[in-house]
């Protein structure tokens, strides 16, 4: 996944990522795709939750998986999550529970809980920070207010070095591949990179949900899991999603 | 690049979408949070009832590579479900509405939605 929040001049703050799933889960030779990813994309639905006929939150979803992994609480905040891949993984998590140590919280249902109760940036914050989890995670997550921005990296039970936007020190923006900020990414899958490369070039000017489309179309940001891509701007309170395809030439994740 | 990570200028002129790697927009669905959970999600899986078994299938049939003994597929139909009071509400019983509008077993249902936390190792 490739996920980032940006701020224009103006103190707008779009919100927007790739959906990459479905690595190393069956290899279609005949089209070049993944299995998974390509059974996901007409899975695809943007989903307005209501309640007393009021918009409480939007989200991009697969049918059939309750929990959220993209969504935004009109002028609050907008949330994405992006996977991170540990040793001391969810499956230890999953067997805690089994055994009947409950203490942890699925991911997805904590994003969904989140957009559906928190009531500002600052909540959201908090309980993406603090709650302890089952597997850990990347949470990017973005408010209505200039500044407000971050990416949250969760193991287990931590919040680990969070990253907050800071437009005085040139910090415009904020983005998250599926490898630690602080850290560099795998040499074999370094989207981080190009991603940056793009978003440095376009500059904090001209950044607007059609420049953000085109960072994130470009390859390898752009790749074989791709499933969507999501834009978000919380001012506007719009979310728009687009199913994607990676023609070859593309890496594979 | 033509060689990998196909690396490429930086695109520009992109949006709105269309193209070749534009395969769509995404369809838009109302979830009413009144209703009971095992009924919130009926509208969507009956739009998407044909795509969830088949992707149900591909997951089995990963299994099934994996452990031609089919005692994966197993364990996840008879095993998992008795899972499924410990998660919490809502959640376990909109995945009980959806695997009953689907007709996808509730251990797979609920296996695509732990699919996370199994997979992050």
């Amino acid at each position: 996944c490739t996920s980032l929040v940006a701020e224009d001049p103006h103190g707008n703050l779009i919100h927007a990522r790739n959906m990459d799933f479905g690595l190393f889960m069956g290899w279609d030779m005949k089209n070049h795709s993944w299995v998974i990813t390509e059974k996901l994309k007409p899975l695809l639905v943007n989903v307005d939750f209501r309640r007393n006929n009021n918009t409480v939150f939007k989200s991009t979803n697969f049918a059939g998986y309750v929990g959220m992994l993209t969504g935004i609480q009109p002028h609050v905040f907008t949330l994405t999550m992006n996977e991170r891949f540990s040793l001391d993984g969810g499956y230890i998590g999953i067997l805690e529970w089994i055994l009947g140590k409950r203490d942890g919280m699925w991911m997805s249902f904590l994003t969904r809980s989140v957009l559906e109760n928190a009531t500002s940036y600052a909540e959201a914050k908090k309980l993406l920070s603090d709650t302890k989890l089952l597997a850990p995670a990347y949470f990017i997550l973005g408010g209505n207010r200039s500044g407000e921005a971050c990416i949250i990296t969760r193991s287990r039970t931590h919040n680990l070095n969070p990253l907050e936007l800071a437009v005085k020190q040139g910090r415009w923006y904020v983005l998250e591949t599926n490898y630690d900020h602080w850290k560099e990414p795998l040499f074999l899958d370094n989207r981080r990179t190009p991603a940056m490369k793009c978003m440095n070039q376009t500059t904090q000017a001209n950044i607007s949900i059609k420049t953000v489309y085109d960072v994130l179309s470009t390859k390898p940001v752009l790749n074989k899991l791709t499933a969507y891509t999501t834009l978000m701007e919380v001012s506007k309170g719009t979310l728009e999603s687009y199913i994607r395809d990676c023609p070859s030439p593309c890496m594979p994740w | 690049q033509y060689v990998p990570p196909y690396t490429e200028d930086c695109r520009t002129g992109m949006y709105p979408p269309s193209g070749p790697t534009f395969k769509g927009a995404v369809p838009w669905y109302t979830i009413n949070l009144e209703l009971p959970p095992n009924k919130r999600w009926t509208q969507i899986i009956a739009d998407k009832k044909d795509a969830m078994i088949s992707l149900a299938q591909a997951v089995r049939d990963l299994a099934d590579a994996f452990v031609p003994s089919g005692r994966l597929e197993e364990l996840v139909d008879k095993a998992l479900p008795l899972m499924i009071d410990t998660l919490p509400y809502p959640f376990n019983e909109e995945i009980k509405g959806i695997a009953t509008a689907s007709g996808v077993p509730l251990g797979e249902t609920l296996l695509l939605n732990i699919f996370y936390e199994v997979f992050t190792v």
